[in-house]
């Protein structure tokens, strides 16, 4: 099954 | 001092309709390019990133970068007193704790003002890298609002599957299964009505229905919407605010467990 990913990780935090 | 004043309060309306859904509080960034926003829904699945730019406003000036934190459901009472012709200007001091709203009728002969108080929000700053997308696609945006809510009744994702032949989007629930194709048009009357696809690799990725539907709030800002897609990256649903600036959703895939 599938599950909801999150955007963390892909933006890096200025 | 602070002062941005756009001919058309509707603007802001639309504006914040597009982003209440996803966000309860937002910190504007202010500076001499513009306004900014930036900020992940509460569950860190997607991102609203807004610019409006400062030639687009009637009026802007801003001596100082200033950073308002502002409820969104606040804002919205105060843009609903205001009518959809009213010229609006927004006004804060340097290190303000409050924002005023001020809206003018067109014929001046009613002027309204509005003071807010200012949140501090402790909102961190993202760099969104840029990408070479697989996949970008233009279509309209009411087309594109009226296949997520279409789709939103049979299932609870949808998959967006783009090649060069059109791009697919389909559901499957409890009752069934839903699909729609677009193709990519080869003639039309008008830009607003083309689909266009530019792929350099086809690509399938699923989404929570959920979110897409927020992000069609934004569809009373622009004809068209482009969203653009790469394997394992968040999908951008971008909305071309017209000569005022963009409305950018990021959101991610769902994935295997």
């Amino acid at each position: 099954g599938q599950v909801q990913g999150r955007l963390d990780g892909f933006f890096q935090v200025l | 001092m602070f002062e941005a004043r756009l001919i058309n309060s509707v603007t802001f309306k639309k504006v914040l309709d597009a982003i209440k859904d996803l966000l309860n509080e937002a910190s504007f960034d202010c500076s001499e390019a513009g306004i900014q926003l930036q900020a992940m829904d509460n569950s860190h699945v997607s991102l609203v990133s807004l610019a409006l730019r400062s030639d687009g406003f009637d009026k802007y000036r801003c001596d100082r970068n200033l950073t308002m934190g502002m409820n969104l459901a606040s804002m919205s009472k105060i843009f609903r007193c205001s009518s959809n012709d009213d010229t609006v200007t927004i006004k804060a001091q340097d290190d303000a704790d409050t924002v005023t709203f001020m809206f003018e009728s067109k014929k001046q002969e009613k002027i309204s003002d509005y003071e807010m108080k200012l949140m501090n929000l402790d909102q961190e700053h993202l760099g969104i890298p840029d990408t070479d997308f697989s996949c970008v696609i233009r279509m309209p945006a009411g087309e594109f609002a009226r296949i997520v809510r279409d789709l939103s009744q049979f299932g609870e994702s949808i998959v967006i599957s783009c090649t060069k032949e059109g791009v697919k989007f389909s559901t499957s629930g409890d009752i069934g299964s839903a699909n729609v194709k677009l193709a990519q048009t080869s003639s039309f009357e008008k830009e607003e009505e083309a689909v266009i696809i530019e792929m350099q690799e086809p690509v399938t990725l699923t989404f929570a229905c959920q979110y897409l539907n927020s992000f069609t709030k934004a569809t009373p800002l622009a004809n068209q919407v482009q969203l653009s897609m790469s394997d394992n990256v968040p999908l951008v649903v971008e909305y071309q605010i017209p000569d005022l600036g963009h409305l950018r959703y990021y959101l991610a895939p769902k994935i295997e467990e």
